[in-house]
C-alpha cells in the first residue's frame, strides 16, 4: 500500500497510508 | 467520545509504560469537517502522553496541510479523546494490578 510520509518543521513525522480497510465497510 | 467525524486509534499496542505513542487519526465523516479535506488517507503520527498537547498537533496538521485551519478544533479535540481514553485505560490497569 502506498504511504506518503510529511514532516513538520517542528520535527514531526506524519506517515498517510490508505484508510484501514475494515472501517471503510463500517461506514 | 463525540462524534466528530475525525476517527482516532492506536496504531500499536499500547503496553501502558511507554511515554510516546503510535495513533493513526482519519475522516470518516467529511461533512463534519468544514474546510475541504484533501487527504483521504489515515494520518500515523507519535504522540507523547506526558508531554504533548493535542491541540498543538492538530495545528501541526493544519500547517502541514492536512486539514483546514477552521478544523484545526475538531481535530485537536479528536486527538484529546483518544488521549484520555488511553489515560484512562491505563490508570484503571494500575489500580486493577494494586
Amino acid at each position: 500500500s502506498a504511504t506518503a510520509q510529511v514532516v513538520h518543521s517542528a520535527g514531526r513525522r506524519f506517515i498517510v497510508s490508505p484508510v484501514p480497510e475494515a472501517r471503510l465497510k463500517e461506514q | 467520545a463525540e462524534d466528530t467525524g475525525v476517527r482516532v486509534e492506536l496504531a500499536e499496542e499500547d503496553d501502558g509504560k511507554k511515554a510516546s505513542i503510535a495513533l493513526k487519526l482519519w475522516v470518516e465523516d467529511h461533512k463534519k469537517l468544514k474546510g475541504k479535506y484533501k487527504e483521504s488517507g489515515a494520518i500515523e503520527f507519535t504522540f507523547d502522553l506526558e508531554k504533548e498537547v493535542p491541540e498543538v498537533v492538530a495545528q501541526e496538521m493544519v500547517e502541514s496541510g492536512f486539514f483546514h485551519e477552521s478544523d484545526a478544533k475538531t481535530v485537536g479535540k479528536s486527538i484529546r479523546d483518544r488521549v484520555a481514553l488511553i489515560k484512562w485505560r491505563r490508570e484503571r490497569t494500575v489500580s486493577a494490578a494494586v
